[in-house]
């Protein structure tokens, strides 16, 4: 007999259940849980708002801290951007937006056309850089993408581009020789440019489940991440693994995909995320 | 694995001769995590556990020498039942054009599936038409020529609305003694009334024969509610899972199931026309168990 009201158990396990059907995890869902009980019976907390509240509070310190922001101006021109990540997550759409967003604020903007395998892929970007006003440098169909990765950091070097946002093929990160063929991408734009890509951020479909986490693990281990992009926000689910990759990879959410337009683009919010997943 | 947490559960009981509820309850618990961690909706997996938990405290589990060996058997074999429970076969018209309609949220594998499902229906001796009534997506009606082209299969594109360009392929394919057609679509948010509500109209207009629902093999807790809402919109025939050659456990496919009643035809195996294979109950039952 612990003290505590019945009612108790089944808030908690009411909790853990919002925290699985957003996709947290059975791991995350515990450690929270298991943290939440420890701190309401530290502060004897029995109401069941503040118990929501102090979990709400415990997740958004787990997603905050960390590297600077994505979009922060560095002093090497260009800023190298490479966007990976696996098939059909919205890479190239969010480049789209990204172009957009660095547009409105002064910059210009180079796309380099890193998929060279997909049908229509260099005309799908080519119409998202008509959108944005960018640059596109691109290559014949099945070029080597880390040749048109290096022609389009010097093409920016060149005309004194601002930004470079490069797009690659989706890939399963099961696949050893699409992994490799990232990581020459990779070591291509470092030869055009020493420390480049200043930025490899990862794009996640919110509709994922815990595949996601080891996605963030293989991709993270071949290329390193400094970022992920959360994109199909605006359907109904919660997109919660990114607590599982917070927490084990130290990998921050950038920005957000909240539609298929240009302008649904928005900065990462851990305060709004974590509000809309219990809501 | 499922089958060393079970045993890891029953191996302090070793020697008891009998088993509790108590017990079972406890190894059935370490089912429902597996198939949490697979992505199994949190709903269908308590479900399926209830639907298992009366033969897994039967006689025979209870005085089993290797009880996790028993309930694995079971699971497996409901996971089997479930999933393998119908027919495979994609509907053809008896008599007249046959019309295939791929839906789905964005990004699923709709436009590879059309040319999947048109190379598939080549090699059987029948001559489709890929018809692109995705209006939205850049480059969308590019992707699909390029795909085609390669096949040497004819793809329709006009521009105009999209129901009224699914329409004008059926009325080509009419003209043209073709004899299937494969409706691409755009990619679309269930909870988007009017997108929800144009693949409504379209379906009108064309009366497909099958309307395949294409989802994501790496869909995680979402999948019940988009399947849901396409099933309740439209009233899909059949499922497609695409990208089932990553390493995603695959749980979505009970989900949807579940929800929808209506069974996985296809897997998507790759990103080429051939990567496509008939669904094979077993082996995605051993790989959502783990
Ligand atoms: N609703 C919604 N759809 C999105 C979002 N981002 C991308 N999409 C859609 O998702 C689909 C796939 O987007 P792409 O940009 O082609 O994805 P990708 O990662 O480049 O795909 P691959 O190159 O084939 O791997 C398209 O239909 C996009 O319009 C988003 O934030 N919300
Ligand atoms: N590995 C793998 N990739 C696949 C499979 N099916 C599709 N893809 C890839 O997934 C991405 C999206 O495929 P699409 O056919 O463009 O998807 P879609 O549903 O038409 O996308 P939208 O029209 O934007 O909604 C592409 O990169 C495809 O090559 C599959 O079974 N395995
Ligand atoms: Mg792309
Ligand atoms: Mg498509």
């Amino acid at each position: 007999v612990t003290g505590t009201p019945q009612f108790d158990d089944e808030l908690f396990e009411e909790i853990e259940e919002v925290l699985i059907a957003s996709d947290c995890g059975l791991e995350t869902a515990a450690h929270l849980t298991g943290r939440l009980r420890e701190v309401c019976e530290e502060r004897k907390t029995m109401k069941a708002t503040e118990v929501v509240e102090i979990i709400k509070e415990q997740m958004i310190v787990m997603l905050n801290g960390g590297s600077a922001p994505v979009d922060a101006v560095i002093d090497v021109t260009p800023k190298v951007y490479l966007f990976v990540g696996v098939n059909g997550t919205g890479k190239t759409t969010s480049i789209g937006k990204i172009g957009e967003h660095f547009r409105s604020a002064g910059k210009s903007v180079l796309f380099a056309a890193c998929d060279t395998f997909r049908a229509a892929a260099r005309e799908q970007l080519q119409i998202w850089a008509d959108r944005s006003g960018a640059d596109l440098v691109s290559g014949d169909d099945g070029s080597d993408p880390a040749a048109v990765a290096f022609d389009a950091v010097n093409a920016a070097k060149a005309r004194g581009r601002d930004v470079v946002l490069i797009d690659t093929a989706g890939r399963l990160h099961t696949k050893h020789n699409l992994m490799e063929e990232l990581k020459k991408i990779s070591r291509a734009v470092d030869k055009a440019l020493p420390g480049a890509p200043h930025e490899t951020l990862l794009v996640l479909d919110a509709t994922t489940g815990q595949n996601g986490v080891s996605q963030a693990e293989s991709f993270g281990d071949a290329v390193g991440l400094t970022g992920l992009i959360l994109t199909k926000l605006d359907g109904t689910a919660k997109g919660g693994i990114i607590l599982g990759i917070r927490q084990r990879f130290g990998v921050p959410v950038s920005w957000i995909g909240v539609g298929e337009k240009i302008d649904d683009l928005e900065t990462f919010d851990s305060r709004e995320f974590i509000e809309a997943l219990f809501a | 694995s499922l089958g060393d947490r079970l045993d890891g559960v029953f191996k302090s009981l070793r020697g008891q001769g009998r088993l509790s509820e108590e017990n079972i309850k406890d190894a059935l618990k370490e089912v429902r995590r597996a198939f949490l961690e697979a992505d199994v909706n949190y709903k269908v997996a308590k479900k399926f556990v209830a639907g298992v938990t009366e033969e897994s405290l039967g006689e025979k589990v209870l005085t089993s020498v290797t009880p996790g060996q028993l309930i694995i058997k079971i699971v497996h074999d409901k996971l089997v039942e479930l999933l393998g429970g119908q027919s495979r076969e994609l509907a053809y018209n008896p008599r007249g054009i046959t019309v295939w309609m791929m839906v789905g949220l964005q990004g699923s594998g709709k436009t590879t599936g059309c040319a999947k499902l048109g190379l598939r229906a080549k090699r059987a001796g029948r001559k489709p038409l890929l018809v692109a009534a995705d209006i939205y997506r850049p480059a969308a009606k590019d992707q699909l020529r390029v795909l085609g082209k390669a096949l040497d299969i004819p793809v329709f594109t006009t521009d105009d609305d999209a129901v009224r360009i699914a329409g004008q392929g059926l009325a080509y394919a009419k003209e043209n003694e073709i004899d299937l057609v494969i409706l691409d679509t755009a990619g679309r948010l269930h909870i988007d009334e009017e997108l929800m509500g144009e693949l409504q109209q379209m379906k009108k207009a064309v009366r497909p024969t099958e309307i395949m629902f294409v989802a994501d093999a790496m869909t995680g807790q979402d999948a019940v509610k988009s399947a849901d809402a396409f099933h309740q919109a439209l009233g899909i025939d059949g499922v497609m899972l695409t990208k089932i050659d990553g390493d995603a456990r695959g749980g979505a496919a009970l989900s949807i199931l579940e929800v929808t009643g209506r069974p996985i035809k296809f897997l998507g195996i790759g990103e080429k026309p051939a990567d496509l294979e008939v669904f094979h109950p077993s082996r995605l039952a051993s790989r959502i168990l783990g």
